[in-house]
């Protein structure tokens, strides 16, 4: 099973119509292994990035050398998984 | 019993088939299941029709077509109890299935679904293996024969939004296609995604507004109200190209050139900063203020029969 540790989503904000061009090329580095949960459409909408950690420097250090503004919406996904399997077996109701 | 069944908590491939067999078993004078094809891996693709009547006209509501979107899957099981529970109930369903048939499928991309519970968790896709490439999966949603192969869907198979080698390649895109034009009588048709809080309405393809453009806009005004009446979640609303991108082979661009005027996607919530790993103690909410939007979108397509 594929886990998540260390991974993190970047909740990103871009200021205008060329950081969104960046974020679109940033988009094409397959090696980077990033999974846009919400693409670079337009500056009025967020840009969700869920960030492998192998990629996290590069991709902390392409935003900040851009001065593309970005927070993190989830700190470390495994934990959430971790999180959602527990409610999951809490609730298990096995087939009938 | 489904009474008994947890709404609040995520649920596997094989809990929801048992919800399903006993929601039919609970209520077979209402409800019954028709499978409409078989997935890649083989696994049956289920749909809850609920029928007071023969030869309806029918709408149609689908979940989970991108696997990791889990409050849509479960959002459908709740959606599946809610029209037992409030038929005879509330006067509004109840006019409703005296004169439409409902059909429900609650997990539209199985083997998707099974891979996010069982190996990858943010699987979106397909899981069909793409020939002379190391990448698996094709993106249901892009797959569909309206502006297929367009800008807005990608040729490269190790792309989330890959648009499969044809249109309706894909197995469980293919068993839609067919019910719908074996059904021939459709009247609307809602897809739900999630997440970013939006409904859509075609086109996604092009430009050219539908030629329904006005009547789906002002419909989806009162759609989003109503949904944000019950928890105040906010929703933006528009045309899939004008309000977010380009996007070729969407599911409701087809059914709406099939005819099918009433034909939307909801984008549901994450309010929050959780995404695809919305908390489970969120479904219900989620599902509550969802019906709200589809009761209105259903009741329109019953008070303006075409």
């Amino acid at each position: 099973k594929k886990t998540f540790e260390g991974n993190q989503v970047l909740r990103i904000t871009a200021k205008d119509e060329a950081q969104i061009s960046l974020l679109k090329e940033l988009s094409e580095q397959e090696h980077l292994e990033l999974d846009f949960w919400r693409e670079p459409i337009h500056e009025s909408l967020p840009v969700d990035v869920h960030v492998p950690f192998h990629s996290l420097q590069d991709v902390r250090a392409f935003l900040g050398n851009n001065q593309i503004q970005y927070d993190v919406m989830i700190m470390d996904v495994q934990d959430l998984l971790d999180d959602e399997e527990r409610e999951m077996v809490k609730n298990c109701s096995s087939p009938k | 019993s489904t009474d008994d069944f947890v709404y609040s908590a995520y649920h596997n491939l094989n809990e929801i088939d048992s919800f399903i067999d006993m929601l039919v078993a609970e209520n077979g004078n209402l409800v019954s299941k028709i499978v409409i094809g078989r997935s890649y891996e083989k696994r049956s693709l289920n749909v809850l029709k609920f029928s007071t009547g023969a030869n309806r006209p029918g709408i149609w509501i689908d979940t989970g077509i991108h696997s990791r979107e889990w409050v849509t899957q479960a959002s459908g099981t709740w959606f599946a109890k809610k029209i037992v529970k409030d038929y005879k109930r509330d006067p509004v369903l109840t006019d409703i299935l005296n004169n439409y048939d409902i059909f429900l499928e609650i997990v539209t991309n199985p083997d998707g679904f099974a891979y996010t519970h069982n190996r990858d968790r943010m699987w979106r896709k397909t899981r069909k293996l793409n020939p002379g490439s190391r990448c698996v999966g094709v993106d249901p949603n892009r797959n569909w024969d309206a502006g297929f192969g367009g800008a807005g869907s990608s040729g490269n198979p190790c792309s989330q939004t890959y648009r499969g080698p044809r249109a309706n390649s894909e197995r469980e895109v293919k068993a839609i296609v067919d019910f719908v034009k074996s059904h021939g009588k459709l009247k609307a048709f809602v897809s739900i995604h999630s997440y970013s809080q939006m409904l859509l309405y075609p086109y996604g393809y092009t430009h050219t507004p539908a030629k329904d453009n006005d009547e789906l806009n002002k419909l989806a005004e009162k759609t989003v109200s109503a949904l944000q009446s019950l928890y105040n979640t906010q929703y933006r609303f528009g045309s899939i190209i004008t309000t977010i991108y380009q996007a070729s082979g969407g599911t409701i661009d087809w059914t709406y050139n099939q005819g099918i005027k009433y034909s939307y996607t909801f984008e549901l919530r994450d309010t929050g900063r959780y995404g695809f790993l919305l908390p489970a103690n969120q479904i219900v909410p989620t599902a509550e203020e969802t019906w709200l939007a589809l009761m209105t979108i259903m009741k329109h397509t019953r008070k303006n029969p075409y």
